[in-house]
């Protein structure tokens, strides 16, 4: 048996809309750590990992440890009928192929349940060996967002360099070109607005920005992004869940032939 | 001209 409740439901279907454009089918793992996912983009350019932890739900209950797959955009289309402030409460039954999202509306005068099925996926999980990033930028979401859609009208690529004097996100195209230079700014009258930038070494990638703006739809869960950037290494895109876990989202980098 | 790397190429297979 499998069941979890999360009074704060829009949290999951913000959760959803970030990462059904990225992938079309995943499996969940739930255990007794939380509910989670790691699953590549259809190219193997891109992963997403999320995290759900256990303490972060209202209830949960794992019984044994279960894999879950699912077809996110039918996951989504299911999360889309729950109202914003709904509660959503998720549960397997062992042994079955469905998945049941039960939403609650605040005055408990609607009570709605989809069921689901579940899918077999032929998934490889991938260890992610921990790294010392020789740059850490954390900066707020939205203005991270703007970047990358800005940039996309100018070129498919953006390269990322940071050095002492601060970010900087370029593109390149047919119409000319564009740089867009962050500082580090701490002095700010509210945390989520300080862009902060931790730069062991200075380093520059390139990568395509397609995928950037892809990760950008998890801009409503967090108001800061961490962009983690070392030499010939994946960045890592990571938003945090409302204190109960993080979507990262990983990018291989292009190369020079 | 830029050759995508794969992410499979950096991280292992569990």
């Amino acid at each position: 048996m499998f069941e979890l409740r999360l009074v704060q439901g829009s949290l999951l279907k913000k959760v959803l809309e970030s990462i059904k454009d990225l992938v079309n089918d995943a499996n969940f793992d739930c255990s007794s750590t939380g509910f989670s996912l790691q699953a590549m983009d259809s190219s193997h350019v891109a992963l997403v990992a999320l995290l759900l932890r256990s303490e972060g739900f209202e209830h949960y209950r794992c019984d044994r440890n279960l894999t879950m797959g699912m077809n996110l955009a039918n996951m989504a289309k299911m999360l889309k009928c729950a109202g914003n402030d709904d509660i959503i409460t998720i549960k397997a039954d062992d042994g079955t192929d469905t998945v049941t999202f039960m939403f609650e509306s605040p005055s408990q005068d609607k009570i709605s349940d989809f069921e689901m099925k579940l899918m077999d996926i032929d998934s490889e999980h991938l260890g992610i060996p921990e790294a010392e990033y020789e740059a850490i930028i954390r900066m707020p979401s939205a203005e991270f967002a703007r970047i990358c859609r800005d940039l996309s009208s100018i070129g498919d690529t953006v390269v990322i360099s940071v050095t002492k004097e601060g970010v900087r996100f370029s593109a390149r195209g047919d119409i000319g070109a564009a740089n867009i230079v962050c500082r580090q700014n701490a002095t700010v009258d509210k945390p989520e607005d300080a862009t902060i930038i931790e730069m062991q070494e200075p380093v520059t990638l390139t990568f395509a920005l397609r995928y950037m703006n892809s990760f950008t739809k998890a801009t409503p869960l967090a108001e800061q992004v961490t962009i983690s950037m070392s030499s010939d290494l994946p960045v890592v895109v990571e938003y945090k869940v409302a204190g109960m876990g993080y979507i990262r989202y990983y990018l291989a980098p292009k190369i020079e032939e | 001209p830029c050759l995508q790397r794969k992410i499979f190429e950096y991280f292992n297979s569990n």
